[in-house]
């Protein structure tokens, strides 16, 4: 008598956790911008068996996106997951994989990711924040003046903007911008780059340094100003591509 | 004339027997929320 079939995987059987993490660690390693994205649910697992020791894994996988920008060093597991009142996003991924004879490969991956509604955090938190758009005029002037701030105070190398990450804006009770935005060293020091701005390009691949700055700027009822930038030190072989040359 | 048949209750204890507190197994998928749900 045939051997019955075996029974349909669980989302939460080890061996679709397994599946996961291959997948999101996949799909963190294979992204060039923003942040890295946390499991929260396994959505749905389908395992197609292609023949003894051979299958083929689909996942429909439910990500939150975490604090950790993707250029930073720190492990997944310590990367705090955006909280729902900070104004969460979620990723919404299809992987599909190969297993054969236990060992898991990603063969392709499709996310899609969404800030949650503005509706369900104000229900929540109804002064929370909320996120804003990257090309926002007062985002924009927040993120120039913060690094121009953290440059003209620094003794540490010229910084240069990479990217965005994050904007949010309060409206009350005071009018503020926090923003958040991934940097990269130059070859000059900041008080060269006060004489020669020109001369200042990013470090060669195998001497980048790459980091990231908070900053908030209140503009009413006061004003004030508060940046703080960190750089990682050069990690070898990761690499940064301006938005727009991604590969797919 | 036709007359219904009588069909005996199915006595209780021809049921399937379920332990006391049976709870049905939760369906596969989807799986746990690791945090929350958006």
């Amino acid at each position: 008598v045939p051997a019955a079939p075996p029974a349909p995987l669980g989302c939460d059987d080890p061996e679709s956790e397994a599946a996961a993490a291959v997948a999101v660690n996949y799909i963190n390693g294979h992204s060039q911008h923003g942040y890295k994205f946390a499991l929260n649910r396994i959505e749905n697992i389908r395992v197609l068996p292609q023949g003894l020791n051979n299958d083929i894994i689909f996942l429909e996988l439910d990500l939150l996106e975490t604090t950790c920008h993707i250029l930073s060093p720190t492990p997944l597991a310590n990367c705090t997951v955006r909280s729902f009142t900070e104004h969460a996003v979620e990723g919404d991924c299809d992987v599909k994989l190969q297993r054969v004879d236990g060992i898991l490969s990603v063969l392709a991956s499709k996310c899609h990711s969404h800030a949650d509604s503005s509706e369900d955090v104000l229900q929540l938190c109804p002064d929370c924040p909320l996120l804003a758009s990257l090309n926002n005029t007062e985002v924009l002037t927040a993120v120039t003046t913060s690094l121009n701030e953290h440059n003209s105070k620094t003794a540490d190398a010229y910084l240069r903007l990479l990217e965005i990450g994050r904007a949010k804006i309060q409206h009350h009770p005071t009018h503020a911008v926090s923003v958040e935005f991934a940097v990269a060293a130059t070859n000059c020091s900041a008080e060269v780059a006060k004489v020669n701005v020109e001369a200042c390009q990013l470090l060669p691949e195998d001497q980048s340094n790459f980091g990231f700055c908070t900053a908030t700027m209140v503009t009413h009822p006061s004003q004030d100003l508060r940046v703080d930038c960190q750089l990682y030190g050069h990690q070898p072989g990761v690499t940064y591509s301006q938005p727009g040359q991604d590969t797919s | 004339p036709v007359a219904k048949r009588a069909v005996a209750e199915v006595a209780q204890h021809d049921k399937v027997p379920r332990p006391v507190g049976f709870v049905p197994p939760p369906p596969p998928c989807p799986g746990k929320i690791h945090h929350f749900k958006i």
